[in-house]
């Protein structure tokens, strides 16, 4: 749909805005948005992160934020990560970051637009959009306010979770979004004693996703207790794998 | 709220419904949700299965069970897993379980009370609702529209996941209804080679969960790869881990 206008359109010139979805939970959404966002601003791009997930905003923990924001001439300022990421998320906004946002649909929807619109993000090459898991209200409101260019789609190898994501692949179709690549997180775990690759979550079915989304697979992950430990101490910025190379084509 | 009469109120006797919920994705919900009925059922009890995920439902998967339904006098017969589980999701009423189901919230709200008033559930000792991520919708159409006696919160080690869990948690409070208890899941990986356990996703958070609902932590569940073959062959019944019996109380 026709991309609503805020209060910032005229202040905002954003070239691309890349959405990175999944459809089902937990399986690295927001990391790979963290990676994806701080590889692009490592290589001279200007970067931001709009944290669609209203009701379980990680973005702003992975990369040590917090609110408040302050109001701008004609929006909200997003705040600046460490390494130069402009970020807005719903968990700025709140007093208290374990205040749950109890919102039914057409609140989110309405929230999605704002964080667009009323925001001062400025001059960007790349808005990277993180979606919640399902194909409801903050897909939808994402994919017909804003002017999606793409979809990075996000699996790990259990069967189950490629049967869920492609159900986000025919969404992403059918509202006409091109899907650029594919990631498959948690793909093995190297055991430090011995060296030895574990499948935890099984064989990948990441072929199941990349047929379907006519895509290819950009990066196959591994599970690193590193990572984990960066995302919490929030320097996802931080992380350094050499399969993100691949997410950046 | 007053729970809402569907078509088959008269036919259906429902001793306790339990949600199983954590606001974050991929804790493994559906996977407590499974390994708790198929528990209850092996006492004895007459256990059914609700799975409120409407846009991501695993439930069906994980029991290897898979539409169509058959429609009864008073509403749909809920299908049985081969463990006698009776069991209901949005998949079954898919032609196709690939299909995306492209909902906003008031229709969300709309299924979930249609999936408890007209289902003929029948007489059961306990009805366990797999809720989806987040705090929007199924929440709270849950919360409202059904006798929820209680909510067992499923959450992993990260921080991430703990602060998440923490908004249902205020959420559950917020709706007045109890916390029975708290499932951690992933918190560790015992490697084939060495026996040693690996804290992957690092140290527990539980106790900021335990604390936030002032409930028991009921069980901690490793990273087992058995777990995840046996979910994706649909045999979450045959899953064998010490720690269910904790489940059960
Ligand atoms: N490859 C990985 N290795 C280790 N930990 C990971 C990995 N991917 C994700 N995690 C952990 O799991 C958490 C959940 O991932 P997240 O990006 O929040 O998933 P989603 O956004 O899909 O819900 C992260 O915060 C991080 O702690
Ligand atoms: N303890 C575990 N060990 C191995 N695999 C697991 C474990 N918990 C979950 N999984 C895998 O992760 C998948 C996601 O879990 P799921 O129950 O679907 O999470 P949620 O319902 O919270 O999104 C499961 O299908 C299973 O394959």
């Amino acid at each position: 749909g026709e991309p609503k206008e805020g209060a910032a359109a005229p202040y905002n010139h954003i070239q691309n805005v890349v959405a990175v979805m999944s459809g089902k939970g937990g399986v690295g959404k927001s990391l790979v948005t963290g990676l994806l966002a701080a590889a692009l601003s490592k290589k001279g791009y200007r970067v931001g992160i709009l944290d669609a997930d209203i009701t379980g905003p990680s973005i702003p923990m992975l990369l040590g934020l917090h609110g408040p924001v302050e109001p701008g001439p004609v929006g909200l300022r997003p705040l600046q990560s460490r390494g130069g990421l402009k970020v807005m998320s719903m968990n700025f906004l709140l007093t208290n970051e374990d205040q749950p946002v109890i919102w039914r649909g057409p609140l989110i929807g309405k929230a999605i637009t704002q964080l667009w619109g009323d925001v001062m993000w400025g001059d960007l090459d790349y808005l990277l959009v993180d979606l919640p898991p399902g194909t409801s209200d903050a897909a939808l409101s994402t994919m017909q306010s804003l002017p999606v260019k793409g979809v990075v789609m996000v699996t790990t190898p259990q069967g189950l979770s490629a049967m869920i994501v492609r159900k986000a692949v025919h969404m992403t179709q059918a509202v006409g979004v091109p899907i650029l690549g594919v990631v498959e997180n948690m793909a093995y775990f190297i055991c430090p004693d011995t060296g030895k690759q574990h499948f935890i979550f099984g064989p990948s079915h990441a072929t199941e996703i990349t047929l379907a989304a006519s895509a290819p697979l950009m990066a196959q992950l591994p599970i690193d207790p590193n990572v984990a430990a960066l995302c919490d101490a929030g320097h996802v910025e931080d992380v350094k794998l050499t399969e993100i190379e691949g997410l950046i084509e």
